[in-house]
């Protein structure tokens, strides 16, 4: 099935190659992948997979100064527990665990917890429906969906939904990033797996 | 439904490793 010919390896090829093959500068791009979770038929929209590029231009980057101490120390703490969940070491030796950690890294590792079910929020809301496209920190900031609502705390001033085949490809940017055909005819060409 | 998990824990390796190179070239 298609499926088999989508798996984790090529995922995160297809979001690295959408994210740093376009023009705009995106922050991050994530896959939602979709599953039917009872008989009901209901569908939930879980993580797939994601890719992190960061901001470009690091003098925008909202720095650890606009945040209280604590959240930042909040942040490396918890950050240093991912880090031995993932190494199995209590003890690292990793500098970067140390270094500050950006509102959009925070929103994006958020995201890992997150999942949509039934056509909530906005993934949801693009899942077998058309793209939904977000420009501009108030519209962000006034939509229903409390994922954009928080995007935009964290500095994201778009958001960006594409439905494919079983999943929704979201992007995310700190910069204003008006809807172009471009970005969502290349997710339809990488992420469509039916042929 | 064990793929959720595993897809993050895969996606999250690559984030703080990918992490950690970005902080040693800066």
């Amino acid at each position: 099935p298609s499926t088999s010919l989508f798996n984790q390896e090529t995922l995160q090829q297809r979001l690295q190659t959408l994210i740093e093959g376009a023009r705009e500068s995106w922050t991050y791009a994530i896959y939602w992948q979709s599953s039917v979770v009872d008989f009901s038929g209901a569908s939930t929209l879980g993580w797939g997979d994601g890719y992190y590029k960061g901001e470009e231009d690091k003098g925008k980057r909202k720095t650890a100064s606009s945040q209280s101490a604590a959240e930042q120390e909040h942040r490396k703490k918890v950050l240093r527990e991912l880090n031995s969940l993932i190494s199995g070491s209590s003890a690292s030796a990793d500098d970067a665990v140390d270094e500050e950690v950006t509102d959009t890294e925070w929103f994006f590792l958020v995201s890992m917890t997150q999942s949509f079910v039934n056509g909530s929020g906005l993934p949801g809301q693009a899942f077998n429906s058309v793209p939904i496209w977000v420009t501009g920190k108030e519209r962000l900031a006034g939509s229903s969906c409390e994922r954009a609502r928080q995007g935009q705390v964290f500095g994201l001033q778009t958001m960006v939904c594409i439905p494919s085949a079983s999943g929704v490809v979201e992007l995310g940017s700190t910069e204003l990033i008006f809807q172009n055909s471009d970005l969502v005819n290349k997710v339809r060409v990488l992420f469509n797996f039916n042929n | 439904a064990s793929a959720v998990p595993q897809a993050r824990k895969a996606s999250l390796a690559r984030f703080l490793e990918k992490r950690k190179e970005r902080v040693m070239n800066s």
